[in-house]
């Protein structure tokens, strides 16, 4: 089901990205 | 031996687990005293992206058939909430008390938490798409147990006409899947047991030619003829059943992983 997978992929990729954001705002404040 | 089961997932999730190790050290070094930023922003960023994140979770579910995938699922998309909610919470604490310990704590529980959550989903959907795999081979399978009954030209072409699309489906599959995982080994059994699977397939269907050849002109080798159709049946059979089997093995070493 690669529409649905590719969604899923998408929004944990988006879920990554955040919590990539939130580490690199700890350490460079 | 590597930590995450495919590429896909690989690709996702490694940045995230390199960063939750960062922050684990961050912590460490923090020990010393320094005051946390204000984490108000990203946070809610994270709360964002986790609620859309369930919100297609929950829409998988509801429009999946597949029963283990809805029995399993609630539970990756019940931790990844409540690691939101932890993180949440710790943004919180630390507006208050930028140097409060157990808001680390929770900075960091929640981060592992939204990783092992999101893996959890992730596997959880990768999983039912195995099943789905792992259906279509069992109907190669089913169509293997009735090579035996086929005695006839006019049933051997409709049996050929069933099993060819079924194969060819199960040969795309399995290739693409093979491509995806990250674990060597396994990648080279699958590899290794489709070609065998490809080469065995036209010689059964000549041995049943053969077979059916025989029996109609009433000669001498029928037993023979049909132990080697079963043979070569038995043969596809045993190497669509390693496929099965290692399709659902997974790979992650979980001492790493912890």
């Amino acid at each position: 089901d690669p529409p649905t997978w590719q969604i899923l992929a998408n929004h944990s990729k988006s879920v990554s990205d955040s919590i990539k954001r939130l580490v690199s705002s700890i350490r460079d404040k | 031996m590597p930590v995450f089961h495919t590429k896909t997932i690989e690709s996702i999730l490694d940045p995230v687990a390199q960063q939750v190790s960062r922050l684990v050290i961050l912590h460490e070094e923090a020990e010393d005293g320094n005051a946390m930023p204000d984490l108000e922003r990203p946070v809610q960023a994270v709360s964002r992206a986790v609620a859309n994140l369930v919100k297609v979770g929950r829409d998988t579910i509801n429009s999946s058939d597949d029963a283990i995938l809805k029995q399993d699922m609630p539970a990756a998309l019940h931790r990844v909430e409540g690691a939101s909610r932890l993180l949440e919470d710790a943004s919180s604490m630390l507006k208050h008390d930028p140097y409060s310990g157990p808001a680390r704590k929770k900075l960091i529980e929640g981060s592992r938490g939204i990783l092992q959550g999101t893996s959890a989903l992730l596997l959880c959907f990768d999983e039912s798409e195995v099943r789905k795999i792992i259906r279509e081979c069992k109907k190669v399978l089913d169509y293997l147990a009735v090579a035996e009954v086929i005695e006839t030209m006019e049933d051997l072409v409709q049996f050929l006409k069933d099993l060819s699309p079924c194969l060819s489906k199960v040969s795309r599959e399995v290739s693409a899947r093979e491509k995806e995982l990250t674990h060597q080994v396994h990648r080279e059994i699958l590899v290794r047991c489709l070609e065998q699977v490809k080469t065995l397939a036209p010689i059964l269907i000549c041995s049943m030619k053969i077979f059916i050849h025989i029996i109609s002109q009433g000669g001498k080798g029928a037993d023979e003829a049909a132990e080697n159709r079963n043979y070569l049946a038995q043969r596809m059979t045993d190497e669509i059943n390693e496929i099965i089997r290692v399709l659902q093995l997974t790979t992650y070493d979980e001492e790493e992983w912890d």
